[in-house]
């Protein structure tokens, strides 16, 4: 789910 | 994380340590455009909101600390500094780099993944950061002689987002949900205008002459 929500990329 | 993003990201710092190498060693920011500096920082400003709120690891916030902080403050050395303000040729750098403000704005409300404010000022960031060069290379094609960190400079800065595009490939065919054709086509836009300088580029590393775009 948090990866889905917030961008992991700069 | 995977090593095309690594290299990715460590070409993008390398291409800021270049930069910040030139203005503060030599005090000189020739053939730099101060606009593309500002659209750059508007581009972290705008992508880094959640850097408070949404932690993802030590290396993402301290990254994303270091691309702000580097670009606000070569956008200072270029406004304020007595010595390099100098330098920089604003007769030369005349690109409207406001007039691409609106558009990349109106284009992340229209297109997006998801309409909340920090999403579509993440996607605004994205479009901006695709045509942000253009100041730069519309002032290189003016600069007669390029010194080689100024070349140096828009080359990691074109490599970076190309290395993107393979960490992107890399992470659609090993994590089966991961689809995201907004970074996906602004950052293909954004390597493609680099191909001239590209050539350009490696024509004078081959030939081992004067980098020189032509007008």
């Amino acid at each position: 789910k948090k990866e889905a929500e917030s961008h992991d990329e700069l | 994380m995977n090593i095309f993003r690594l290299a990715g990201d460590m070409t993008h710092l390398a291409s800021v340590l270049v930069l910040l190498l030139k203005i503060h060693t030599i005090k000189s920011c020739a053939g730099i455009s101060l606009k593309t500096q500002e659209l750059f920082a508007i581009v972290f400003a705008s992508r880094y909101l959640d850097i408070f709120t949404d932690f993802i690891s030590l290396y993402n916030t301290l990254m994303k600390l270091i691309f702000l902080g580097s670009s606000f403050s070569i956008v200072w050395y270029i406004r304020r500094h007595k010595l390099v303000r100098r330098s920089y040729d604003k007769d030369q750098d005349t690109f409207r780099h406001y007039f691409l403000l609106l558009p990349c704005f109106i284009l992340a409300l229209l297109i997006n993944e998801k309409f909340t404010f920090k999403e579509v000022m993440w996607t605004f960031s994205l479009y901006l950061e695709a045509v942000a060069i253009l100041p730069q290379l519309v002032l290189l094609q003016r600069t007669k002689n390029i010194d080689n960190l100024t070349g140096q400079y828009v080359f990691l800065l074109g490599a970076y987002r190309g290395l993107y595009i393979l960490n992107w490939i890399y992470r659609y065919f090993t994590e089966p949900h991961y689809v995201h054709w907004i970074p996906w086509i602004s950052g293909l836009v954004q390597t493609l205008l680099y191909a001239d300088f590209f050539y350009y580029y490696f024509e004078s590393w081959k030939n081992n002459k004067k980098l020189q775009l032509p007008a």
